[in-house]
């Protein structure tokens, strides 16, 4: 996260060894720090056992974990979005990650950055039309603050009656927190069907 | 003269495992001197259904089930590992071949007859059955007594392991037998952490084929290495033969402007990372060092700075120009559609869709909405009767927003959408313009930030 300060995010998770085939990928929750120590309090590592593809072109996968994690003062639930919901323009949003700082931040543990959502109609003034209904905008900050390398599949978490509700996925953008330009996520609540789908199924 | 033996089937090289690890099997019996010894006990116990036989340590565990029994697995037998090819002249040969260069079939060790010759079975000196073996060092390699009289022995032209598989590329594919390092020394098994412990658990590699201690290349080494017997050098690589031009390189499907997999086959011009930062080329060591030149990876493709996914990541990526970021994923390459093409389309959510595509978007068969197997429907003819869910075709039961959708005949997709398309003059109605209200009962709350996270900063 560029421009980002250090904070906690209890439903951001952390995936690890991506470098080796899906039954080597692992979950890391419960901890702030980028490089836990074996053995620190709190961290979870949980193996991934399956991965299911979301409808064509969501960019998303659902991942089924080995066994549930423990929730705790550093892992709780967030909410999903009923199926549809529009984020009203305004709306305090913040995201999370561990991902590259730019120099902006301490890459040693997680960082987070507010941001407010903006209507589809104002964020296709700038990108020309291109946001799909499957996605979302947030406002452009004068000053460089965003998703970067290494956030991408983290939480765009959102405040919502009192609650929490993870409203967008960080996806690639054309440039990591590129000043005064909207960045893009994908909306959840366009999958929220589906992904309760999948469980049931 | 029935041997007890006959009560049971013989499967080389495995064992039986429980996975509830509570259960423990009886303990090893030494000193068993065979396996007919080990079945006559077991057949004398009205609870013993199979056993193991240890042929080099002569012991016995009888076990009380078989591979049919609940809750147990029939494994490949981490003990028993046997090289199809030789090192040096063979002498250490443990395969299964009988038959000589000329065709001959091998004359038992244990006979003396067509040929009678000096030698006695023993279990030290592998003269089992009428393999091909070298108990006189013959430099030519494991050779037999040959059951034609007039023919006394023969050799039976075992391959060298250095010759028996050859490199293509960097060695990713190589799945030969040589367990040697260019130092001579003998590799450490994959499934052992020591002396070396390492991540690559052949477990959760199963695409590396990381069997027993053969040289491989996981992790996209420029070529074959593996961990060493000795504890003063961890790693080393092995010198493995190339294949000549003849061999055929593996084709990677190609592609240009999207990726497909993990994108090793991407050769684009993209050159810039996801992020828009600008990529190092490969033939620089500047700002970044690294081991990936362009000579060493001949055949990724290593060209000027464009993304490439030479060593197995999860994408096509690059160094960046940037000294503060080393590498980065090329993500706004598009992925290819691995869809199969949509074959009819449907309005709004394809509720009504009644047409007779039958297949998902990869294209396996939908399973029928009538039948239990592989998946047991919720929605079935009886419980959803205006869905018309006839045979397998694609329908939309539950209004999915995404499409008509069908019970899958993969074992291990319960459901997936199909084949299809929104009709091109389909309008469906905006999520945008009414938004509705929302409620919330539990989840989304979190311990205030600021005390948790001073408390840690303190």
């Amino acid at each position: 996260v560029v421009g980002g300060q250090p904070g906690n995010s209890p439903w951001t998770v952390s995936l690890r060894n991506r470098h080796v085939p899906l039954t080597g990928y692992e979950v890391w929750l419960g901890t702030l720090f980028q490089n836990p120590q074996p053995g620190e309090p709190g961290l979870q590592q949980v193996p991934v056992v399956k991965m299911v593809c979301g409808p064509s072109g969501s960019q998303l996968v659902l991942l089924k974990l080995e066994r549930p994690v423990t929730l705790n003062q550093r892992v709780a639930l967030i909410c999903l979005p009923p199926e549809g919901y529009v984020v009203p323009p305004g709306t305090k949003c913040e995201i999370a990650g561990w991902g590259e700082t730019k120099g902006t931040g301490n890459n040693k543990v997680l960082n987070m950055a507010s941001l407010s959502v903006i209507s589809n109609q104002e964020c296709n003034i700038k990108h020309r039309g291109r946001v799909r209904e499957s996605e979302m905008c947030t406002e452009g900050l004068l000053a460089p603050v965003g998703a970067c390398e290494g956030d991408y599949g983290g939480p765009l978490a959102c405040f919502t009656h009192d609650c929490w509700v993870l409203e967008g996925i960080i996806i690639p953008n054309r440039v990591c927190a590129r000043p005064r330009w909207p960045a893009i996520f994908i909306r959840v609540s366009v999958f929220t069907n589906w992904i309760h789908k999948v469980m049931r199924l | 003269q029935r041997s007890p033996l006959n009560d049971f089937q013989v499967l080389r090289g495995t064992e039986l495992q429980h996975l509830l690890h509570k259960v423990e099997p009886s303990p090893w019996q030494e000193d068993t001197a065979d396996a007919e010894e080990c079945a006559r006990r077991c057949g004398s116990l009205l609870d013993c259904r199979a056993f193991h036989y240890n042929v080099s340590s002569r012991s016995c565990q009888l076990l009380p089930w078989t591979q049919h029994s609940p809750q147990t697995r029939l494994q490949r037998s981490g003990g028993y590992y046997v090289r199809a090819c030789i090192m040096d002249n063979g002498v250490q040969y443990r395969g299964t071949v009988a038959v000589t260069t000329g065709g001959l079939p091998c004359q038992h060790w244990s006979h003396k007859f067509p040929n009678d010759h000096k030698y006695t079975p023993t279990p030290r000196n592998g003269l089992e059955e009428n393999f091909c073996r070298n108990p006189d060092k013959d430099p030519r390699g494991p050779w037999c007594y040959t059951t034609n009289s007039a023919v006394r022995f023969q050799s039976c032209g075992i391959k060298s392991c250095r010759d028996a598989a050859c490199m293509r590329c960097n060695g990713e594919d190589y799945r030969g037998a040589v367990d040697r390092t260019e130092s001579g020394r003998e590799c450490q098994r994959w499934d052992l952490q020591h002396p070396h412990p390492h991540p690559f658990e052949p477990g959760k590699f199963l695409d590396k084929h990381l069997d027993d201690n053969y040289c491989r290349n996981p992790d996209g080494s420029e070529r074959p290495w593996c961990y060493t017997t000795d504890p003063k050098l961890e790693r080393e690589f092995c010198n493995i033969p190339r294949c000549g031009p003849e061999a055929q390189p593996r084709h990677e499907a190609t592609t240009l402007s999207c990726f497909r997999g993990k994108g090793e086959g991407y050769r684009g011009t993209a050159n810039t990372t996801a992020a828009g930062v600008p990529c190092q080329r490969w033939d620089a060591q500047y700002p970044h060092q690294h081991r990936f030149t362009p000579e060493k990876y001949a055949c990724k493709d290593l060209r000027e700075n464009f993304c490439r996914n030479p060593d197995g990541s999860e994408a096509p990526w690059c160094f960046t120009t940037r000294p503060g970021m080393r590498m980065a994923f090329c993500y706004q390459i598009r992925r290819c559609q691995d869809n199969v093409q949509p074959e009819d389309c449907y309005y709004g959510t394809g509720e009504q869709y009644r047409g007779s595509v039958s297949k998902t978007r990869k294209g396996v068969p939908c399973q029928h909405w009538s039948t239990t197997t592989p998946h047991k429907p919720q929605f079935t003819p009886t419980s959803a009767p205006r869905a018309q869910l006839a045979e397998n075709f694609c329908r939309n039961p539950d209004g999915d927003s995404h499409g008509p959708w069908c019970y899958t005949t993969d074992p291990y997709t319960p459901f997936d959408y199909c084949a299809l398309k929104r009709c091109d003059d389909d309008r469906p109605p905006s999520i945008l313009e009414h938004p509705d209200q929302v409620l919330f009962e539990k989840c989304g709350k979190r311990v205030a930030r600021e005390n948790q996270w001073q408390s840690k900063l303190r």
